[in-house]
This record gives structure tokens, C-alpha cells and sequence, in this order.
């Protein structure tokens, strides 16, 4: 026999309103502007938020590390080999955010399909 | 991730989802969090893209990444694509793709963001999402401005393995994916459904709106250590909202 469900919880049971739509203005807005050649495109977001980019990489790598001594290298390799056969716009919209951030194309390149890998 | 479109008794559409992501990648024992759900919420961004001068859609993102999760088209189509985890998945369709087997698959991310780009009307998106390869299975969930136009699409890599309308749902009302096939039983450790289902039925339809469909999404177990944040979409009136999420305390770890 299985232990008891989990216990969820509706917060409508408490009568709560947690909504504040104030909270949106939390999140900054950014233009993407197609217009721009794909080299240009990303260049604000990605200097501004290169930190928070790379420390998350960062974490990702040493993740895998213990597991797989050579991560690093293998993602600079691996990825890095794979991005110039990436579809256009998406290749160079890649290349520069890697030239924008200073972080390996192959670091930038497995972020930006985590979500194929993800799925494994 | 949970998504949820649901429409008032006036017809009104309104689409939403949770984020949730860093499932198994670092515990933090100290704020007893995911590590990686934890940078991923310094790095979430709003987008305006824009063509020809002007607004063409929204999005958010988290910064670095290109690729689309969720989008709003004003007066034409809203989308969230959540995770479907299939053994033929994302690995098998990268694996084709480098080998060169399936050049013509689509990045998940990108043929979302496609989808935004070049698709003008509910009915085209959803045929663009049904139709094109793709390199890993996926489930969009896709809106629209109209009444009844809401559907979930469940995407293997070359296929639509099953197509679930809103209108002729068993709620008729609403939709709600998290990451299972529609009308299969959640595993049992991870039922967001259930809980997701029952809070949505005592929302009731006259109470449907941003208000009511993020007190929903605010609850657990669709609100767990995973999530990251919830995006409030209407493509009627281009409204589109992303609030930080973060489930502190007692709360379930997915």
C-alpha cells in the first residue's frame, strides 16, 4: 500500500490574494530588435548580465565535474565544435554573446540547447 | 512546470505557467534550495522584440538564452512549452542532428521562437507547432484571443502524438499540462496535476483572470523549489507579466 499522498495546498482555501501586480516592475524590460544584424542583437543583455551568466555555467560545470573530471574541456570541445553548424540567425546570436560575455562559445552554446540535453 | 490557459464566461482567454527548473542540480542545505533554480532567478529578463520599428512580441527570458519558452503575439496567438520527457528524446534528436539524419528538426526553443516571428494567427501557429520536425519532444501549450481557442499540442520529434482542445476538454473551461500526456496518471512522486486540477475547479470560471490564475499557480505543489518564476499572458490585451516565484520553507522539492 502506498504512504499517503502528497499534501497540497490551494491558497484560494485561505481565502489569500497573493497576486501584486506591482511585482512585475521587478523584472527588467530589454528590446530585441530583429532589425539589427544578429551579431548586435543581444549585446545589451548580454554584457549587463554576463556575471550572472557565467556563474551560472559556472555551477552547472562544477556539477558535473566530480562526476566527469574533464567537463570543461569536453564542453569548450564538444559544444564548441557543434555551434558553427547551427542554423542562422541563432549561430551568430550565439558567437556574440560569447564575445560579449568572454565566456567559451562552447559554455554559451551548451546553455543555449540545455533544454535538448535536458531532456535526456 | 505547470501551464495553464483557462477562459471567463465572457469568453476572455488567459494563458500562464510556472517555471520550474534545476531538478537534481545542487542542494543548497543552508537556504535548502536547488542551486541552479537559485541563479536562474537573478537572470530572468522581459523582451520586446522588435521588426521593422516596431513591437512584433513579448517574451521573457533568462539572460544568454535566444530561444523562446513563453510569448505573447498581441492579437494573435500566446505560447508556453513545457518539458515531455520521452526515452526517445532530446539526446536521440541531437545525436540525428549531428550525424546529419535530421537536418531539417528544429532546436525546441527556436522553432518556438519561429513560431513567434512568422506565424500571424492562432490557426497558423498551431499548424507550425503540429507539423515541424523537431529534435526533442515538447508540449506547447498555445492561446489565443478568441473564445475557445486554447489547445495543448504533445510533440514527439516528428509528430503530434496527441492533440487536446480546450472546448472539448473534460473542463471545458481550462487547461492545465505540467509534464504529463493529458489523461495519463501523474507518477506518483511528482502529481501536480491533481493538486493543479482541484484548485482551478475551486477558482470556478467566473473568477478567471491574472488575479485568480496566479493565486492557482501560487499554490502548492505547482509552487515548489523549483519554481522560479510565473508569466500572466492575454493576448486580447497584450498584457504580459512575470513575477518571481519561490516556494521558502516546507515545500515540496519538485
Amino acid at each position: 500500500e502506498l504512504p499517503a499522498p502528497f499534501k497540497d495546498h490551494c491558497i484560494l482555501d485561505d481565502k489569500q490574494n497573493l497576486y501584486d501586480p506591482s511585482k512585475q516592475f521587478d523584472i527588467k524590460w530589454y528590446d530585441v530588435n530583429l532589425d539589427l544584424p544578429p551579431s548586435e542583437r543581444w549585446v545589451q543583455i548580454a554584457t549587463a548580465n554576463k556575471e550572472h551568466i557565467a556563474d551560472l555555467i559556472g555551477v552547472l560545470i562544477n556539477l558535473i565535474t566530480p562526476w566527469f573530471p574533464n567537463a570543461i574541456d569536453f564542453v569548450d570541445d564538444v559544444f564548441g565544435d557543434l555551434a558553427p553548424k547551427l542554423a542562422q540567425p541563432y549561430r551568430d546570436e550565439i558567437f556574440s554573446i560569447a564575445n560579449a560575455t568572454g565566456i567559451p562559445l562552447g559554455q554559451i552554446t551548451m546553455y543555449n540547447i540545455f533544454y535538448e540535453i535536458f531532456t535526456v | 512546470c505547470t501551464s495553464v490557459i483557462a477562459q471567463d464566461k465572457d469568453g476572455h482567454v488567459f494563458h500562464a505557467r510556472n517555471l520550474d527548473f534545476g531538478l537534481f542540480m545542487g542542494w543548497d542545505p543552508v537556504l535548502h534550495d536547488w542551486q541552479i533554480s537559485q541563479k536562474l532567478r537573478k537572470m530572468i529578463i522581459n523582451v520586446n522584440w522588435l521588426k521593422d520599428g516596431k513591437l512584433l512580441y513579448k517574451s521573457n527570458n533568462f539572460a544568454g538564452y535566444i530561444g523562446i519558452y513563453n510569448g505573447l503575439k498581441p492579437n494573435a496567438f500566446s505560447l508556453t512549452a513545457d518539458d515531455r520527457f520521452q526515452l526517445v528524446g532530446g539526446y536521440y534528436g541531437i545525436l540525428k542532428w549531428v550525424f546529419g539524419l535530421e537536418a531539417d528538426g528544429k532546436w525546441m526553443s527556436w522553432l518556438a521562437r519561429e513560431t513567434l516571428e512568422t506565424k500571424t494567427t492562432y490557426l497558423d501557429a498551431k499548424e507550425h507547432l503540429m507539423n515541424t520536425p523537431m529534435l526533442s519532444p515538447v508540449y506547447f501549450i498555445l492561446g489565443g484571443s478568441k473564445k475557445d481557442e486554447g489547445c495543448i499540442i504533445a510533440r514527439s520529434l516528428d509528430k503530434t502524438a496527441l492533440l487536446t482542445e480546450m472546448a472539448t476538454s473534460p473542463h471545458g473551461w481550462y487547461l492545465l499540462e505540467t509534464n504529463y500526456d493529458q489523461g495519463t496518471e501523474d507518477l506518483y512522486l511528482d502529481d501536480r496535476d491533481t493538486p493543479g486540477f482541484r484548485c482551478m475547479d475551486k477558482l470556478t470560471q467566473k473568477n478567471v483572470g491574472f488575479e485568480g490564475i496566479f493565486n492557482v499557480l501560487s499554490s502548492r505543489t505547482n509552487l515548489n523549489k523549483l519554481t522560479t518564476y510565473t508569466v500572466l499572458m492575454s493576448v486580447e490585451t497584450s498584457r504580459f507579466e512575470t513575477i518571481l516565484q519561490s516556494c521558502p520553507g516546507e515545500c515540496y522539492p519538485w
